[in-house]
């Protein structure tokens, strides 16, 4: 799975997911990547995110909703709302992955319980960094 | 004026640094750098996070080293079904397509779904048939087929990946 997050000069935000879905899937079985408040979502008001990992969990803790939702209701950070839902919704339910997410104000948290994850930003500084590990 | 950011994944999972040769975390590396360089430009030019967000995606469709487009898993039956999805965070608008077979870049398909139809979600057949009035070409479901995919999708089969299935 790949996403990608941005925020424009008008101070918009995008979300995007592309997948090829689960090696070996059956039942046309769908993940979290194409549905949205799931595997992906964007809001002005709060962030935007992509998601990647066991899709079926992703799409009953609503994650990347969840994320938005947490930052516009509770006036979480978006690194507390990320990083609380992944280490703790998800992974209470049993379920691995990560997320993307990025504010309004250009703040980005990438928060995962598995290994690794494939991951790089820009932020408002123009500085990119790339990561794949845990340690990264 | 508005500073810019994006930031982008490739996937999660069990990627061990003893497993990762150098040459391929390199390309890895390589393909992120890319893909980030090209949405940050469109950015900084003055593009629309929908814009980044599309071409950056492309990108990491097209390369065989990500599951998405070329590099897409197999399904049990030997074929490859893609999904993509798309959000618009100033008007909430959104596109998705599920299960497509023969569109190469399906984040295109999901975006031209969220601004060209009433609707949010298209899947299979149907979103091909939607592909083909908006003037998408098509490939074969082989061009997704990948070395690497098809030989651990045999293991997969056979058992031997030793990973849980997990499916909530």
């Amino acid at each position: 799975t790949v996403g990608c997050v941005a925020l424009d000069q008008d101070g918009n935000l995008a979300a995007g997911t592309s997948t090829g879905g689960m090696t070996n899937k059956r039942f046309g079985r769908i993940g979290d990547s194409p549905i949205i408040g799931a595997g992906t979502y964007a809001d002005n008001n709060s962030c935007g995110v992509s998601a990647t990992g066991h899709g079926e969990y992703f799409i009953r803790e609503v994650i990347a909703f969840k994320i938005c939702a947490k930052m516009e209701l509770q006036g979480m950070s978006v690194d507390s709302a990320a990083s609380s839902t992944i280490h703790g919704d998800l992974t209470t339910i049993g379920g691995t992955g990560g997320v993307i997410a990025l504010d309004k104000n250009g703040n980005i948290s990438m928060p995962f319980n598995t290994a690794g994850m494939y991951r790089g930003y820009v932020g408002t500084d123009g500085k990119m960094g790339i990561l794949i590990f845990k340690s990264d | 004026q508005q500073k810019v950011a994006i930031v982008i994944h490739g996937g999660a999972g069990t990627i061990e640094k003893s497993k990762l040769t150098p040459e391929l975390e390199k390309e890895y590396r390589s393909k992120l750098e890319e893909a980030l360089t090209i949405g940050h430009s469109i950015l900084t030019e003055g593009g629309s996070s929908l814009d980044a967000v599309v071409s950056t995606i492309a990108i990491l469709e097209d390369s065989p080293l990500f599951n998405a487009g070329k590099g897409a898993v197999f399904t049990s039956d030997g074929h490859h079904e893609l999904d993509a999805s798309i959000m618009d965070g100033q008007s909430l608008n959104a596109g998705a397509v599920a299960s497509v077979k023969r569109i190469k870049n399906p984040i295109l398909l999901a975006r031209t779904v969220m601004e060209k139809s009433p609707h949010v979600m298209l899947a299979g057949y149907g979103a091909e048939v939607f592909a083909k009035e908006q003037g998408f070409s098509f490939v074969e479901n082989d061009y997704f087929f990948t070395e690497k995919r098809y030989e651990y999708w045999q293991k997969v089969i056979e058992g031997e990946t030793g990973e849980a299935e997990k499916h909530g």
